[in-house]
């Protein structure tokens, strides 16, 4: 069609065959740089927190002049929208503006493990870096996890959050942990927190058998272990639009060369 | 050179007046006709109608557009001929069966970001360079 949606009198205008529209397709998605059209398994994930996170720089990079995207935002977005800040921060469309490529990548830890009584309160999260496009470099990489008001009895309290990168595993006894961030937040404040895993996520793509996943924990100001929930962190259990999450920005490090097919 | 070789031509075929080619006259390529120029057309790719509005979440398709038409004398007419565009029309004058006109293709090509998930339900936003045709030309 042309601008008046009219077809150009030169167009020879006919309904592709399926196996013309297969082909068709095949070239788009190599043009998208995937071997095969995704299956993802969206029973949760459509409405998740790290989609959302994703549409918020899509909308702020395309200037939300894209009408159909509203309808889109509605539709991903989960029924009851709390009240929350922003997902994306300016740090982030900072990161953007040099990225070539944003991954947000879901936790794939899905039951607890029962650790010593000195580590019982720790929380990990296990993030699958392994498909990653040849030749990107991750050059900025967060994990963010969701912090609640806390109103209980814990809510004159300031906490101390420390995320761990898991070092190496043992059968007999708990993982050597590298201590990566540690942060010290009053008990009502409510907001995304985001933690600098730049070069454990570098670590994650060069040489994936490193990559053991993160560990967290929370500690009162006395030093005392406590849940993660008490202190307002929104674990699994929580909202799907405040589940932790972790992004990465990347960009291309060698030139691309499309393969033959 | 190109008149000469235009009698040079019709010397030679005169035998068969009706199959000559015509040699093209500076009227028909005349580019006042405006339906024929060299321009953009829209041609829009739906990645709904393609049945993949499950795993790219956004955006909904993107206008591709395509150039259609004839880059024609002169060519100043087309605001983005190229200098190789006047060197094709001038080889094209001279020996217009064996080398084609200056082609009508892109000359501003614009990238557009894709959000979609992967086998893992990760989501990637990805600029893509050099899909959308925001202004052709004669090349």
């Amino acid at each position: 069609l042309d601008g008046a949606n009219e077809i150009h009198a030169s167009f020879i205008h006919r309904r592709l065959r399926t196996h013309e529209k297969r082909e068709m397709q095949k070239e788009i998605l190599s043009i998208l740089g995937l071997p095969h059209r995704p299956r993802p398994h969206l029973a949760h994930g459509k409405f998740n927190s790290a989609p959302l996170f994703m549409l918020d720089l899509y909308n702020s990079i395309s200037g939300g002049d894209d009408e159909g995207l509203q309808g889109l935002l509605d539709h991903y977005k989960p029924a009851v929208v709390t009240q929350s800040p922003p997902l994306a921060t300016l740090q982030d469309s900072t990161f953007l503006n040099d990225a070539d490529m944003v991954m947000s990548f879901v936790n794939l830890v899905e039951n607890d493990r029962e650790f010593s009584a000195d580590r019982r309160h720790h929380k990990e999260f296990r993030f699958n870096l392994s498909q990653i496009p040849e030749g990107e470099a991750v050059t900025a990489s967060e994990f963010r996890i969701y912090k609640d008001c806390v109103s209980n009895a814990f809510k004159n309290e300031t906490f101390i959050i420390s995320v761990y990168q898991v070092l190496q595993e043992h059968e007999d006894r708990e993982a050597d942990l590298f201590l990566l961030d540690a942060r010290t937040l009053w008990a009502a404040e409510e907001g995304w927190l985001e933690f600098d895993i730049t070069a454990t996520s570098n670590l994650w793509v060069m040489s994936p058998q490193h990559n053991l996943g993160l560990q967290l924990n929370v500690r009162t100001s006395a030093g005392h272990s406590m849940m993660l929930r008490d202190a307002g962190l929104v674990g699994r259990d929580g909202p799907h639009s405040k589940q932790p999450f972790m992004v990465a920005f990347f960009k291309v490090s060698e030139v691309h060369v499309r393969t033959t097919r | 050179s190109t008149a000469g070789r235009r009698r040079q031509q019709s010397r030679n075929r005169s035998t068969q007046p009706q199959e000559a080619p015509r040699v093209p006259s500076m009227a028909d390529y005349n580019s006042s006709d405006q339906k024929t120029a060299c321009r953009k057309h829209e041609l829009y790719v739906s990645f709904r109608e393609l049945g993949w509005q499950d795993w790219i979440i956004a955006p909904e398709g993107y206008a591709a557009n395509y150039c259609d038409g004839e880059c024609s004398f002169p060519l100043n007419a087309h605001m983005n001929a190229t200098n190789h565009a006047i060197v094709q029309t001038l080889v094209h004058l001279m020996n217009p069966e064996n080398v084609p006109k200056p082609c009508c293709a892109p000359t501003k090509l614009n990238a557009i970001s894709v959000l979609y998930f992967d086998d893992n339900s990760n989501v990637i936003l990805k600029k893509y360079k050099n899909m959308v045709v925001r202004a052709c030309g004669c090349h």
